[in-house]
């Protein structure tokens, strides 16, 4: 069956939503998305039963195909609204492409977010967890950045899932706390950042990507 | 309102702290 | 370039190795392992600058394919080392692949990792983390057991990279803390971890796994 088109359930401004959005930019795919009430209220409506037998974790994003087929965890819903292009269209690319979304997933997320959160005014301020983080992203930024030395894109020549996975997953922090003296170092992923987040499709789901000018402290 | 979602984000905050131990581990125990 | 195969660097009973090796017992992929000296010291051999060039994190499992191609990141290893049936052969087949090896790592490695670690002394025991973590896995082994109350396998009719990765994320949980009276309740997750446990292909790499008898409790 031709995939044509679903639904995405999300709560507003949700990064990891942003995935599959900006990939069905480039693809074409129709996704609905529903993140406010009355269409879907975040912490109700994902506890409800019907919601819980089709995405038994009631995780969001989580997205309905307009044929019924269900998907949870988000890379798997930007994987499924992707073209072959994005999804890397021979068999190195794609491992390439899954190597970097796992890469966002598990080198850049908790490191990001343990920074990010508390500048939010969501989560306890704790210092050396803070510190450790900076370093952190100072080393993944440091791989990006070798990477993108003598490259355009993440993988090939033209954007696939991993520049689109790894963009969101940076946008907190380049939108909070990259400041630029901190991130004067990394001048190839600042390149390539910019240059995504200015694509059309990437503008179409992101808006104005405005970077950081002063770094966010914690939010007491 | 965005940003109390984000704390329903399953993160792994303590991570590194697993990966370093289980690093240490496994060089230790590959002597 | 057609793939015949490659070396994985790793150290030795690695779970994260697994993932490719068993991938590689179904797609006839030769992988040579590389994980003890003198060819691969753990902690001195992915620390040489030789290394951190091909692999720029440092980290294991990593994959180098006799062509020189580069990968790290364990899922996008055994995804590279796969065939098409261990990716999922349509595209709804591909997304749910992604979706349970997303699950693996999100949803049970953290708890998983919480709960068994101090029983191997690998952390500090922490008695409230436990217990959360016990739930944690409780609401996994709920919803997998859900899942497979009428499936074989967790993606179409044959095994695919799906039960790979989150039969190897379960691996250390059924052979250390999953005691009968525990893992009673699912009896669908039971049926399937032994069903693929004792498939040729992942007996060849795993050996016979003996299911826990007494939950270990920490290792002070």
């Amino acid at each position: 069956m031709a995939f044509d088109g679903g639904t995405l359930y999300t709560y507003p401004e949700n990064w990891r939503a942003f995935k599959a959005l900006i990939a069905a930019q480039y693809s074409g795919a129709t996704v609905k998305v529903q993140s406010t009430p009355p269409q879907f209220h975040f912490g109700q409506s994902n506890k409800t039963p019907e919601f819980l037998q089709k995405f038994p974790l009631g995780k969001v994003p989580a997205f309905e195909g307009d044929d019924g087929f269900c998907v949870f965890e988000s890379n798997a819903i930007a994987h499924y609204v992707s073209n072959d292009e994005l999804r890397g269209s021979s068999k190195v690319a794609a491992a390439q492409v899954i190597q970097w979304m796992s890469f966002a997933d598990s080198e850049i997320v908790p490191p990001a977010s343990t920074w990010v959160f508390p500048t939010l005014g969501i989560m306890q301020y704790n210092k050396q967890a803070t510190e450790h983080a900076k370093e952190e992203v100072k080393k993944v930024l440091g791989v990006l950045d070798l990477h993108l030395q003598t490259r355009t894109f993440l993988v090939g020549e033209r954007v696939t899932l991993a520049d689109i996975a790894v963009v969101c997953s940076l946008l907190w922090l380049y939108k909070q706390v990259l400041e630029p003296s901190f991130r004067q170092l990394y001048v190839n992923v600042n390149r390539w950042f910019v240059t995504c987040v200015n694509q059309p499709q990437f503008k179409a789901v992101l808006g104005e990507v405005k970077l950081c000018e002063k770094m966010a402290q914690f939010d007491a | 309102m965005a940003m109390e979602f984000l704390l329903q984000e399953r993160i792994w905050f303590e991570k590194y702290r697993y990966d370093d131990a289980e690093r240490q581990y496994y060089e230790r125990l590959n002597g």
